[in-house]
């Protein structure tokens, strides 16, 4: 069950106390971080619930709350995803995703099905880490709705099958 | 080539590839050119001195001197571009970078940047500040929101309604900026959102200035009675600043609707294929 309450409760005491300041003892602004925690973790349920609602699917969606820090395990991992994103204003928004991904080609489609140009840019790899990729593609989304978008990981394999099977045709 | 630029139809950055700084911003739209040094520095903390005991803290930003010391006076540069964005990656040391992107169709340049853990090593506090450094002749005055609604104008070492004497030429013109800080010459205006609210200033003509990141040896006094400082290796921030040179005319639509969708941004939900279909019963 969703519910929104326990981050409305945890966002209360924080604005009450002051938290954003910096001006608590740590082990007070550790709790403030696990109430927020606590409190973002049914209100994760109650957006899942919604987009079921609004897209009539229902999905495994997956939050990726360290995506400003490239860590988001859904787009590393898989070789086909889906991307929901809602817009909270109240007019039509063009917005740039960017994902982390292995290294590799990836095929965007919009909500129409439409191909997206999407490109796949590697990340200056900071000592001893392995090299970063993110994909990026510019996505519209409509006022105060959503709009899903999905990728798919393009193997060699598939890739040359594919480029055979438009060689056969031309050949006919 | 001594200068290495990153372009959309409506802005080119330009940087000086031997230092690896930004030198200069274009609207190529409105035909605007600003010369613009952008550059980490920071603040010594005041741990008191002759004058007062008052340190620097979380609730009071007292640096010991007036001019903060640069991160580093050149950054290491790293150029990305593609179809769908151009960026330049700065490396001004091991505990602070930045990336600056445009990506097509957008009218502000992108400042990324990543602050922390802040050494402290030394004993020093430290408070970090990104600062924008321009030729605009600003008769001492720029402006802040105030919780995102109002635009109030400030003047340096100024009050409007009584007369200051201002014992803090630093901190006593910082001022909060919830949403976004501008400098304007009256023709053009260069303006720079925020994602989150931070303390902000221009302490000297053309110049304007964001707090980033703190990290303090000695606690102020104002009741917490610990040091504003993180446990163990410390914390690293990462926000963005987005900048936006524009007609003075035009400026104020550009930055409020920039604004709203920085503060209303889209949420992103992932999800692994395979879905069955919802029934709400």
């Amino acid at each position: 069950t969703g519910d929104s309450a326990p981050l409305n409760e945890a966002m209360a005491v924080l604005q009450h106390h002051d938290a954003v300041t910096g001006t608590a003892r740590q082990n007070v602004a550790d709790d403030y971080a696990r109430q927020l925690a606590a409190g973002w973790g049914p209100c994760e349920v109650l957006v899942s619930n919604a987009l079921s609602q609004l897209s009539y699917y229902k999905q495994n969606f997956s939050f990726c709350r360290e995506l400003n820090i490239s860590i988001c395990p859904v787009s590393q991992e898989s070789e086909h995803f889906q991307i929901t994103i809602y817009n909270p204003l109240g007019r039509k928004v063009k917005h740039m995703v960017r994902l982390p991904v292995g290294e590799g080609i990836f095929f965007v489609k919009d909500p129409d099905g439409k191909a997206v140009p999407n490109n796949v840019v590697m990340l200056p790899s900071s000592s001893g880490k392995e090299d970063q990729w993110e994909l990026l593609f510019s996505a519209s989304v409509p006022a105060l709705g959503f709009s899903i978008y999905t990728v798919d990981k393009v193997s060699v394999q598939n890739n040359l099958q594919a480029i055979s099977r438009k060689h056969r045709s031309h050949a006919r | 080539s001594r200068v290495l630029t990153i372009e959309n139809e409506y802005i080119r950055a330009t940087f000086d590839s031997s230092t690896g700084l930004l030198m200069k911003i274009e609207n190529m739209e409105q035909k605007l050119s600003l010369p613009v040094s952008q550059g980490f520095f920071w603040y010594n903390a005041s741990t008191g001195d002759k004058k007062s005991p008052q340190a620097s803290g979380a609730y009071i930003f007292r640096p010991s001197r007036l001019k903060p010391l640069p991160v580093s006076r050149w950054a290491k540069i790293h150029l990305v571009k593609t179809d769908l964005v151009q960026e330049v990656y700065q490396n001004f040391s091991a505990w602070c970078s930045q990336v600056i992107r445009l990506y097509p169709g957008q009218r502000h340049l992108e400042l990324e940047w990543t602050v922390g853990p802040i050494p402290v090593e030394e004993y020093w506090g430290k408070e970090v500040i990104s600062r924008f450094d321009t030729p605009m002749k600003t008769n001492g005055e720029f402006y802040t929101d105030s919780n995102g609604r109002e635009i109030l104008k400030r003047r340096r070492d100024h009050r409007p309604t009584w007369k200051l004497s201002q014992t803090e030429p630093v901190a006593g013109n910082y001022y909060p900026v919830s949403t976004r800080i501008y400098i304007t010459d009256g023709h053009m205006q260069l303006t720079v959102v925020t994602d989150r609210s931070q303390g902000g200033s221009s302490l000297k003509d053309g110049s304007l200035e964001l707090m980033v990141h703190r990290r303090l040896m000695v606690d102020d006094e104002r009741g917490v009675a610990e040091p504003l400082m993180e446990s163990e290796a410390g914390s690293t921030v990462r926000g963005r600043h987005l900048v936006l040179l524009s007609s003075v005319s035009d400026a104020a639509a550009r930055h409020r609707l920039l604004a709203e969708e920085v503060v209303l941004a889209p949420q992103v939900v992932l999800a692994q294929a395979g879905s069955s279909l919802y029934y709400s019963w």
